[in-house]
């Protein structure tokens, strides 16, 4: 796994043909919401569970 | 019975019509887990056409002594009713006798998926007139496969299964974290960790992960010796690659409107669950239906 294949994955999970213009004010701060990680903890725990068939 | 180092596998005709047979296989401990099936085949034994008939074939042109056989896997559902799936289909001589083989390697496949306890492997036989309408009406009754108790017992269908024992031609699961490059022969899984901030493009857009193991298959696999009896087109070597794996979550900045806001996304096939032996340009099993 390359850093160039990770980086088109997520463009194309986000539908996105570029890197967005983000500094650094964009984030200061930047609270993540319990929502919003309790869903990434549950992706997270998923993914350590499910098996795709891959091959 | 055709190879030195597999037993056997007799199967019996439960149903006979002139022009269709049920053959039906007991499986169960044929192909434990540790085994990986490579091909099967059946073989069926074309018995030799009766003289009479013979002189009536000598009046035909070669093209209209053919018949089509045609192998289906025959699965029996829960609530009863059966479904046939096309496995194998082609065209023999009516003169010919002797051993017929086919390849069958999709119906064991399909067996494989079914949900224990299994049913035996149920495969139908069907001999059909080489072209609809064309030749003579019934000329591909005269191809007829012994059957299990005929006069030449050791005629009886065979089902022949290929298989490799993945104690040497699979993958060895994680590598030894202390063997160095080097030391690694057999394909195996190694820890491979990718720092997400040391990315450049990550910088204030990727917020979780800082970095994730994502793993590589490293290492070779075992060519198995064996011819296979029918040649795949395409078949490459066997080659350790990534049989499952599994998505990342991550949370990245959004920014819109002026405003910016954590989102989750998942990344598919990021990380290696599990590296197998597997070979290039093999059949991909065909998905049961439910």
């Amino acid at each position: 796994l390359t850093e160039q294949q990770v980086l088109h994955s997520l463009l194309q999970q986000l539908g996105l043909h570029q890197v967005p213009v983000l500094d650094r004010a964009d984030v200061e701060g930047l609270a993540v919401p319990a929502h919003v990680r309790a869903e990434y903890v549950a992706l997270l725990q998923r993914s350590h569970g499910d098996r795709s068939r891959g091959k | 019975r055709f190879s030195q180092n597999f037993r056997e596998v007799a199967g019996r005709f439960l149903a006979s019509e002139a022009s269709t047979h049920l053959l039906v296989f007991g499986m169960e401990q044929r192909l434990p887990p540790s085994r990986e099936l490579v091909q099967a085949v059946l073989r069926l034994f074309q018995e030799p056409v009766p003289k009479a008939a013979l002189r009536r074939l000598e009046r035909l042109p070669t093209r209209g002594a053919r018949a089509r056989v045609t192998i289906e896997w025959l699965r029996v559902r829960d609530d009863g009713s059966n479904g046939t799936s096309l496995i194998d289909s082609r065209l023999v001589s009516v003169r010919e006798s002797g051993w017929q083989a086919f390849d069958v390697t999709e119906a064991v496949n399909f067996w494989q998926q079914l949900r224990r306890p299994r049913q035996p492997l149920l495969l139908q036989v069907s001999v059909q007139k080489e072209l609809p309408g064309a030749g003579p009406a019934d000329i591909h009754r005269l191809v007829r496969f012994a059957e299990q108790g005929t006069r030449a017992a050791r005629a009886e269908p065979q089902l022949e299964l290929h298989t490799l024992d993945l104690q040497d031609y699979g993958a060895q699961g994680n590598c030894d974290p202390e063997a160095g490059e080097s030391k690694i022969t057999r394909c195996c899984r190694r820890e491979t960790y990718l720092d997400l901030q040391g990315m450049k493009w990550a910088e204030n857009w990727v917020l979780e992960p800082p970095g994730f193991l994502a793993y590589e298959c490293v290492g070779s696999c075992l060519q198995p010796p064996e011819p296979l009896t029918f040649k795949w087109p395409f078949l490459g070597p066997r080659q350790c690659i990534a049989s499952e794996t599994a998505a990342l979550p991550m949370i990245v900045s959004i920014k819109e409107g002026g405003r910016t806001r954590p989102q989750v996304v998942s990344l598919p096939n990021m990380r290696v669950q599990k590296c197998s032996c597997a070979w290039d340009g093999a059949l991909v099993p065909r998905a049961l239906e439910p």
